[in-house]
């Protein structure tokens, strides 16, 4: 994570001597790192309009802090980390969440992958879904903390004076003809007008994942107000999909090894 | 970085006096700086290997790499071990069966690497003894 080669125009350092490497030299190169990063082949990511969305943009956040403390070779970074977080909402700036970053071997983000926000009927609990992949999590990574973010934006003007209860759900059980069978994880009083980020615990439920996959059936939303009456959560001011790039649901997690791993001879 | 050796030095020993084998100790100069054990510039970019659209960050890093010779008498900038001062005086004596000591990494660093897998989720992994911060004689 050292950058100091570069000057300000972030160039190679005109001390290096260069020289561009053969095709079958990068080739080679390219499987060594691949080997080395623990890679099958080459990632091939889709990116939505070229662009890097909330996930990226924190784990990148997350990936300046680390590697300024690798250079300047300072421990308790504990300032930097909170002026970091600040970005992000002041509730992040935790001693545990540091401590995770400052231990982890890895950290992973996850997309979700449900494209549409469900609507249902006036007898029904309005809610949002939520899945992530985590079969790409290497084996022997134990997760050491995961939460899961949501941006909320000033609730509509209808729900406004409110304040409302957000409740996060684990899908236990899925039915094909009725609501799916639900585990609060937790509920949380916000204020309709409140704006930032929303951080969920959910360790003990991405642990049960990484452990058992069958069991991911992902996670559900739901909101209310104080009436009890079930509100959608783009009428609460959650961001979905149709919302900002930098403002889209995501799933972080932090891992430290449990095994290690032998890189096996070309 | 260039490493040019002094291909002029003479090795060619001597008998002495006395049994000992091998030119002595007060036959070398101190060790050239240019071509005693030392770290020099390597670095690796991510950039020219065509990766940048799933490596986030960085966009390369310094990985560098130890080169040099050890040899008597090891000064003080060369990191050697211990027993890496004894080899060299044996080596001397006895060139033939014993080896110098090698130049190599004495601290390593890891870097962290930020990329995207085939899914889009994002990863951000430290991995150790990616860069050389100093070499030694070993």
């Amino acid at each position: 994570g050292s950058n100091y080669l570069f000057d300000g125009n972030n160039e190679v350092h005109p001390s290096f001597i260069h020289r561009r490497l053969r095709t079958h030299e990068k080739r080679e190169m390219q499987k060594e790192i691949l080997s080395i990063l623990g890679l099958p082949h080459r990632p091939r990511p889709h990116l939505s309009h070229g662009k890097y969305n909330s996930a990226p943009l924190f784990m990148l956040d997350l990936y300046n802090t680390i590697s300024s403390e690798e250079k300047n070779e300072v421990e308790g970074m504990l300032e930097q980390y909170q002026s970091m977080y600040t970005t992000q909402g002041p509730r992040l700036a935790k001693h545990q969440e540091n401590a995770f970053l400052n231990d982890a071997d890895m950290v992973m983000s996850f997309v979700n992958l449900v494209e549409y926000d469900r609507e249902l009927s006036p007898h029904r609990m309005h809610h949002k879904e939520f899945k992530f992949n985590l079969s790409q999590i290497p084996e022997g990574e134990a997760v050491t903390a995961s939460e899961l973010r949501l941006y909320k934006e000033c609730a509509n003007q209808v729900v406004i004076n409110e304040t409302l209860l957000l409740s996060v759900y684990q899908v236990v059980q899925e039915h094909p003809n009725r609501e799916a069978d639900l585990f609060l994880l937790e509920s949380r009083r916000l204020w309709a007008a409140e704006e930032g980020w929303l951080e969920f615990d959910i360790l003990a439920t991405s642990n049960l994942w990484v452990m058992s996959p069958h069991y991911n059936l992902g996670l559900q939303i739901r909101v209310e107000t104080s009436s009890g009456r079930s509100i959608s959560s783009k009428e609460a001011g959650l961001v979905g999909r149709d919302g900002g790039l930098e403002k889209q649901p995501f799933m972080v997690a932090f891992f430290k090894v449990s095994e290690v791993h032998i890189r096996t001879a070309r | 970085s260039t490493n040019k050796r002094n291909k002029n030095r003479n090795r060619a020993t001597q008998p002495q006096e006395g049994g000992s084998r091998g030119p002595s100790p007060a036959d070398y100069n101190s060790s050239d700086h240019n071509t005693a054990c030392r770290r020099h510039e390597l670095y690796v970019s991510f950039r020219e290997l065509g990766w940048q659209d799933w490596i986030i960050a960085p966009e390369g890093y310094a990985a560098n790499y130890c080169g040099g010779e050890c040899v008597f008498p090891l000064n003080a900038h060369m990191n050697a071990t211990n027993h890496a001062i004894v080899q060299t005086l044996v080596h001397l004596m006895n060139p033939e069966n014993v080896p110098k000591p090698c130049c190599a990494a004495t601290k390593l660093h890891a870097i962290s690497v930020l990329y995207f897998d085939d899914n889009s989720n994002v990863i951000l992994k430290k991995y150790k003894n990616m860069v050389v911060r100093a070499c030694g004689c070993h």
